[in-house]
């Protein structure tokens, strides 16, 4: 574990605590994307199916725990908790996750280091999680405007990986880790689609306004 | 093994 990786998973546990503020006390889910909360329950449960076979550490089952009890938690409160899914955008969130699903998979069956259920499905979830966010970018295109614990929460799930990219470059020179092609090229797509709103975030900061993506 | 691939990671 490095300085990097913890502050990784810290942004992402945080990301979520942000989200979860948000449905919690504001009882509303305006703003986030289901398809979104849906792609990442698929992303931890292929990527954490050794949470039961194989012991790394206290602190990374506990995390696997929370990641995959949250984000199935949110997904619960967005699709039948009575009072949040009135506020669900569901006429707005129109992306076809589907397709990221199918794509997902059918790259992994092409491209993985190992043929064997665990690795394929494992790779897998790195493909998803890439473009997992694809959903929730398009929506808050089209939210007019976008509230400051979303565009928080967005912010975050984007820095986490790119922390996570430092962690692999400490890896490679520090533990003389191989190049692994899978999780870095995954890695850097997903962090590159939240460049823009990333620009439109820290400007938005910056200059004190309301954040506005371009439609 | 698999710690040499990030299965070692969330």
């Amino acid at each position: 574990m490095n300085l990097f990786r913890l502050l990784g998973d810290m942004t992402h546990l945080l990301s979520i605590v942000v989200l979860l503020l948000k449905i919690r006390t504001v009882k509303s889910c305006a703003g986030i994307s289901l398809k979104t909360q849906e792609l990442y329950v698929i992303v931890f449960l292929t990527r954490y199916l050794d949470l039961f076979t194989k012991y790394y550490s206290v602190y990374n089952t506990a995390m696997k725990l929370v990641f995959l009890g949250t984000s199935i938690g949110i997904v619960w409160y967005m699709r039948y908790h009575k009072v949040v899914k009135q506020t669900y955008s569901k006429d707005e969130d129109t992306f076809k996750h589907y397709f990221l699903i199918l794509l997902s998979i059918i790259l992994a069956l092409l491209i993985h280091r190992a043929f064997d259920v665990i690795e394929v499905l494992w790779t897998f979830s790195l493909y998803l999680e890439a473009v997992a966010i694809l959903p929730q970018l398009v929506l808050l295109q089209k939210s007019r405007n976008i509230d400051t614990l979303t565009g928080d929460y967005v912010f975050l799930l984007g820095a986490y990986r790119a922390l996570y990219i430092l962690n692999w470059v400490y890896r490679f020179l520090m533990e003389n880790h191989k190049f692994r092609w899978i999780p870095w090229i995954s890695g850097l797509v997903q962090t590159a689609l939240y460049a823009d709103f990333f620009y439109y975030y820290i400007k938005s900061w910056k200059n004190r306004e309301k954040l506005k993506l371009p439609a | 093994d698999y710690d040499e691939d990030f299965h070692d990671e969330l």
